[in-house]
């Protein structure tokens, strides 16, 4: 669905 | 080289089952300290992380750092052939290892059974998870968390979270109507393992999606007592300690709320 976040917007790339 | 030999193959069986429908494929990264493993959901939603210290092995070598790309489904197909109190060894070699022997012993020392799994290539974003002030920390029974992921299913695909002063309340809807399964801090602790705390800073109020908590809870067996760390903005953190040396650890990125 599309309200679901990812959590690359939370978390940063090692 | 890498050698890690674990008493009770039933937590190294445990812990794939944990994981194995979350993530495919797993870096399993070794070093002299610890194994850990983190992986997300090919929807990049969901991610765990497993961290089990050298201690909780009876025997633990790793000369040097070295990485393991299993296929957990491979893995899975070897840990079946494991009881229980079986007596696991992983065997890797220290440089770029393209295969990892394990190594299946008997308690009464009757029986060996040995595997090679072919390692796999893997390229995924490894994310670094910054520490975080969670407003609210809910410990309850693993078994009771379960029951609730499943209860509510049948009512939504999602679960909204709204932890207050004493309370953590879990509701779900969907075409059948309304769920909501409240929670009450435990006023006394008989049983630790059966009771309810809830550590409060800030009121939280959060969706997610059921389908992912009830994969975590295949983490159920690893752990009597499940922590549920929640911040407005902030991934949900689901936590299952492994004895006391390690964790697996569950984030989960919250829904927006219509």
């Amino acid at each position: 669905p599309s309200n679901q976040t990812k959590l690359h917007s939370f978390f940063s790339q090692k | 080289m890498f050698e890690a030999k674990l008493q009770q193959g039933g937590l190294l069986k445990k812990i794939l089952e944990s994981v194995k429908d979350l993530v495919v494929d797993g870096l399993w990264d070794c070093d002299g300290a610890a194994i850990t493993l983190q992986g997300m959901d090919s929807s990049h939603v969901a991610l765990v992380e497993m961290l089990l210290r050298a201690e909780a092995f009876e025997h633990y070598r790793c000369d040097r750092n070295v990485t393991l790309g299993m296929n957990h489904n491979h893995l899975s197909k070897i840990l079946k052939c494991a009881n229980n109190d079986d007596i696991v060894i992983l065997k890797a070699a220290d440089q770029n290892p393209d295969s990892c022997s394990l190594i299946l012993e008997s308690k009464n020392g009757e029986k060996t059974s040995d595997f090679v799994v072919s390692l796999v290539r893997i390229d995924t974003d490894q994310l670094g998870i910054p520490e975080t002030e969670y407003s609210a920390h809910v410990k309850m029974s693993s078994g009771e968390f379960q029951r609730i992921c499943r209860d509510l299913s049948q009512f939504g695909d999602a679960v909204q979270i709204t932890c207050s002063k004493q309370d953590v309340k879990f509701s779900s809807s969907g075409e059948t109507g309304k769920a909501n399964i409240t929670l009450t801090h435990s006023a006394t602790v008989d049983k630790e393992e059966e009771s309810v705390t809830v550590d409060l800073k800030e009121p939280v109020d959060l969706t997610f999606a059921l389908r992912f908590l009830n994969l975590f809870t295949k983490a159920t067996p690893i752990s009597d007592t499940v922590t549920l760390s929640l911040s407005q903005e902030a991934p949900l953190v689901v936590e299952y300690k492994i004895g006391d040396s390690g964790h697996i650890r569950y984030f989960l990125a919250p829904k927006i709320q219509e």
